[in-house]
């Protein structure tokens, strides 16, 4: 079976999507085959790795009213072992669609399951929106683990506590396996005490495990959200894929 | 009656909050009387003016269900002018707790407009989280204009596409004299090509005001979410300070 890796964060801009792809990235670049799936209506993850969310077959909302199988909505990317289940921004009208009643929070868990896909691949990494609703319960209760990527902001610190509530929640109703993998610091410019002091008081934090990459801020990871290319093929020789390739060797090593 | 303004984005971290908190207290300074009103779960407006979420009298939430008027829940901030109708991460569940059927989706307008709270203000400016969901359409229905603060990103630009087929919705359906003010470019660092070539690309956008000020990264910026206190005050003689007072008097010029 895959092992399961969701990105989440209530708040938003925190570098969920620029993560998903560039671990998921480095994961494929070392010969994992990995699965991206698009949980958000921005459809950021299926831009950012190339592919346009107006001209897709189909996707990821497809897949959860039935209308596909994961396995046909799913598509290769250009990089080697790297696929995607695309999402398109009807996804925001899919929850409405379903009928109610049914088990609509374990649909995406029971959709991969069904025909085989998750077992098919080493990683599945989840992208999700920027909040707690309908896609996000889903990644959490198809999901193994949640990685947090903690931007260096006051709002981004306050907001853990809605996340690790969500997270305790979805444990308890929908997925007993379900842990934190811990937090990727994010946007850690360590020449401002800002992220110094940041960093520090994030020590404290009881039993969650910070990664020790930090993902400094740098235009290089701008431009991938443009260009829709992951960094370690954008600038295989930048401080930021180094940091990604830095974090799935962290990845591998606790998984 | 208080002209509305609406921060709004489909897209996350873009400077939403930063920009109402920091819009308002400019705007405030110069003896405008200003409410904001916190629409968005996260409760980041709410804490970057220095309230703690987690133990409010009453807030959005209550106002929206009719356990409070809209006067009821505002208080005022530490700054002069500058008043609050804070909300807490209990908003999520205000949608689920209303009885259908009724008229959900101008409640906040009816709340506002139904106590004179609409007429004492000179502005009201209305956070809202990064979706096109049920609180983001009260602030669009209850609104004048919508500010588009537009992230030196991919993401960002790509998503706008959504951010005015909402805006166009909310027209048709809920108010029609809902106009888009213009876009505020925030996080531009003119050093890089990249922030040039997305400002440049932007100009072709046909009929969409962009707003001279840009808003510069600036750790201060992020200090700030920590700190609790608008830019203004925090640190009235920084770029950022000055970037908003800018904005400030570009906004009195067309509204
Ligand atoms: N380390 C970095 N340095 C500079 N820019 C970055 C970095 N990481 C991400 N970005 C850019 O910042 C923006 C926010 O990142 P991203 O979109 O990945 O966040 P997100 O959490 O997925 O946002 P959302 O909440 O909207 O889903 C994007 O434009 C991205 O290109
Ligand atoms: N110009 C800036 N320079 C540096 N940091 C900034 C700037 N503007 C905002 N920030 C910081 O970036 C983060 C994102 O900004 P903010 O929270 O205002 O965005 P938002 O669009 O409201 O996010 P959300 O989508 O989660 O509501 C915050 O931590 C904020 O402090
Ligand atoms: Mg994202
Ligand atoms: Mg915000």
């Amino acid at each position: 079976m895959g092992i399961g890796i969701a990105c989440m964060s209530g708040k938003g801009g925190v570098g969920k999507t620029t993560t998903t792809i560039n671990l998921a990235a480095a994961l494929a670049e070392r010969g994992r085959l990995v699965l991206t799936v698009d949980c958000d209506p921005q459809s950021n993850l299926t831009s950012g790795l190339g592919l346009n969310p107006y001209e897709l077959r189909s996707s990821l909302g497809d897949v959860l009213i039935g209308r596909a199988t994961a396995g046909q909505a799913i598509v290769a990317t250009e990089w080697a072992n790297l696929h995607l289940l695309p999402a398109t921004p009807d996804l925001t009208a899919t929850e409405a669609e379903l009928p109610s009643g049914l088990h609509r929070e374990t649909l995406l868990r029971d959709a991969l399951d069904r025909d085989g896909t998750s077992a098919a691949y080493d990683f599945i990494l989840y992208d999700t929106p920027p909040n707690f609703g309908f896609h996000t319960v889903n990644a959490l209760a198809a999901t193994n683990y949640v990685l947090i990527p903690l931007q260096m902001s006051g709002f981004a610190v306050r907001g853990l506590k809605e996340v690790l509530r969500a997270v305790n929640l979805a444990r308890s109703r929908l997925n007993p396996e379900l842990q934190v993998l811990g937090m990727v610091p994010t946007f850690v410019n360590l020449r401002t005490n800002f992220s110094q002091q940041l960093l520090s008081g994030l020590a404290d934090l009881a039993g969650l495990r910070i990664f020790q990459t930090l993902i400094p801020p740098t235009v290089k990871l701008q431009e991938t959200s443009l260009a829709g290319v992951p960094i370690v093929a954008y600038a295989p020789a930048s401080k930021a894929a180094a940091a990604y390739r830095q974090l799935a060797e962290e990845v591998l090593q606790v998984v």
